[in-house]
């Protein structure tokens, strides 16, 4: 999806995120912290900021759901679709939903969520797939350390593309 | 009597969810909605980088029951 304009992006480089449910898999401190680095792949880069709020609506609402969790795409169970995130925009645009359905980790057994993360959030921000294999939008999942994670260079040129790069 | 040579079945996978899988993450545009999956395969194939055949291969199957972000590989 492209407007006329280019591709969906924020006007505003100030950004709220909020969780609105939890895993069980994971400790809540865990969840936090995996969302928190997440959204720093993305910082680290860019001049785009990200604030966490608890009670007013968030640009980037965050959920943990089942099978169908009223957006129309239903997840579908252990194994397939991980997770999924929604362009930049009102409402639910910037919302990145986890399939609950998943084993959760911060390792590398099951599925780690620091890695999903940070790639639903690619594409809270505007980001559609990449076909560079080890790319991190690309679609299919592959486990990394998170302790050494860079943010690959494909995907910093396109996010630098769309909100130009950190000043330092 | 000759054999009665049965058609091979073209993947492991089920159809349906072949076609599923395509429908999500390759959906096809308004226009072009009379492709065959045979062209949509090689669509598929072409994003993945892999061999073009239309056909699905080991390497094409892998691909589909890879766990995977839920968005499309292509803009509808």
């Amino acid at each position: 999806y492209e407007t006329s304009s280019g591709p969906p992006k924020w006007e505003k480089t100030q950004l709220t995120y909020k969780i609105l449910s939890y895993t069980p898999d994971l400790p809540r401190r865990k969840v936090d912290d995996a969302i928190r680095r997440a959204l720093m792949v993305w910082s680290d880069v860019t001049p785009l900021r990200f604030r966490r709020v608890y009670l007013r609506q968030a640009d980037i609402e965050i959920i943990f759901a089942s099978g169908e969790h009223g957006d129309g795409y239903p997840f579908d169970g252990k194994g397939g679709t991980l997770a999924h995130a929604f362009d930049p925009g009102q409402g639910r645009g910037g919302d990145a939903h986890f399939d609950e359905d998943e084993k959760w980790s911060e390792i590398d057994q099951d599925v780690n969520l620091f890695l999903v993360a940070a790639h639903e959030f690619g594409h809270s921000l505007g980001l559609g797939h990449s076909d560079v294999q080890g790319a991190l939008m690309y679609p299919i999942y592959s486990y990394q350390n998170p302790e050494t994670f860079r943010l690959p260079a494909d995907d910093r040129r396109r996010i630098q593309s769309l909100y130009g790069k950190k000043s330092s | 009597f000759p054999l009665q040579v049965r058609p091979q079945p073209w993947s492991s996978l089920d159809p349906e969810k072949v076609k599923g899988y395509l429908d999500k993450f390759f959906p096809t545009f308004t226009k072009a909605q009379n492709l065959s999956i045979e062209e949509r395969i090689k669509k598929m194939q072409k994003f993945f980088h892999l061999t073009v055949t239309g056909k699905l291969d080991t390497e094409t199957e892998k691909i589909l029951t890879m766990p995977r972000c839920g968005m499309p590989d292509v803009s509808e």
